[in-house]
């Protein structure tokens, strides 16, 4: 099904997104 | 303590993204993340498009968290 793919790669790119700003918050003081 | 924290830290993320403190993120404030953050302009147009759930082409608050939640509660 190309809708739960497309579903499963926004979730995939948003955890990146916020696992991104997690590291670069806790990555300066 | 798991919401409020969800908040505190949508609160801050939302402000990296607005800066200026306009109320709102357009697609540009997202591109400008480019410099700061290990994703490629592609990676954050999809972001975008991923958080902009009417289409309207700017990320309100409201779906920011909401965006923002779903990971989060996903992670813990």
């Amino acid at each position: 099904d190309p809708n739960m793919k497309a579903g499963a790669t926004s979730e995939g790119v948003l955890a990146n997104f916020f696992n991104s700003l997690l590291s670069k918050k806790t990555g300066s003081p | 303590p798991a919401q409020r924290a969800m908040l505190t830290k949508a609160q801050e993320f939302f402000q990296t993204c607005d800066p200026e403190g306009k109320g709102f993120i357009a697609r540009r404030d997202m591109q400008r993340l480019h410099s700061e953050l290990p994703l490629s302009l592609r990676d954050l147009e999809d972001v975008f498009d991923a958080l902009d759930t009417d289409g309207n082409g700017l990320l309100t608050p409201a779906e920011f968290t909401s965006g923002f939640s779903h990971f989060f509660y996903s992670q813990v």
